[in-house]
């Protein structure tokens, strides 16, 4: 449905305005490595399944599209020169391992099959992805202010999960039987840790 | 819940 392809468009919006923001700034400062670190796990973890899934051809492109994407992200920031100078990594001080450690406990104890490790993989992207943006947003809110394309980033980040929201909303309405319990969660946590930098995001634009 | 329902989700 459109509302959930607007969400996948801008969610490949963001890679793109950060893969742009690290080359023509030439600059990695300010953006979280932990967070696109995470990301790189959770698409590895999730897109498992593009061995034997193929439910379309659009599914599988966009799957190894994202997986390369941030991948070539995190390239940029650790190998790339002159980015990798950039990198603050005192200001990129937020705790991950322990947003790692209990999404593990969680996708192994609570999946749609505890007989598979497959799906505990799944489960454990879907909790892991909820919480990933959290140290880039720490990294926001140490640094005071987020660049221009590094706030686009963010803010279209977040976008994609609000489209997700309402693209399964719609799904409930139109699909019967349609209940996912693990995603809608996880997924409506997600947009909450968007909330303030939302709101911030917002303000910001009226005053330019 | 219909199992692997939202696998066709990115």
């Amino acid at each position: 449905n459109a509302i959930r392809l607007a969400g996948d468009m801008s969610h490949m919006a963001s890679f793109f305005v950060l893969l742009f923001k690290i080359n023509k700034s030439k600059s990695v400062a300010g953006i979280s490595l932990k967070t696109q670190e995470l990301y790189v796990l959770v698409f590895c973890t999730r897109y498992v399944d593009i061995f034997w899934n193929h439910l379309s051809l659009y599914n599988s492109l966009m799957k190894v599209i994202f997986i390369a994407l941030s991948v070539m992200i995190v390239y940029v920031m650790r190998r790339g020169v002159p980015q990798r100078s950039t990198y603050n990594p005192e200001l990129d001080s937020f705790p991950h391992h322990w947003l790692v450690l209990p999404c593990v406990l969680l996708g192994v104890a609570i999946n749609q099959d505890p007989t598979s490790p497959f799906e505990m993989a799944w489960a454990f992207s879907i909790y892991l992805e909820a919480v990933a943006i959290m140290p880039q947003l720490h990294m926001v809110q140490k640094h005071g202010e987020a660049e221009n394309l590094t706030s686009h980033y963010i803010f279209l980040l977040g976008l994609y999960r609000v489209f997700y929201l309402v693209n399964w909303v719609y799904r409930y309405m139109t699909e019967d039987g349609y209940w996912q319990a693990i995603v809608w969660v996880s997924g409506a946590v997600q947009a909450v840790l968007y909330l303030d930098f939302f709101y911030n995001y917002v303000k910001s634009k009226q005053k330019d | 819940e219909k199992i692997g329902a939202t696998k066709d989700e990115l």
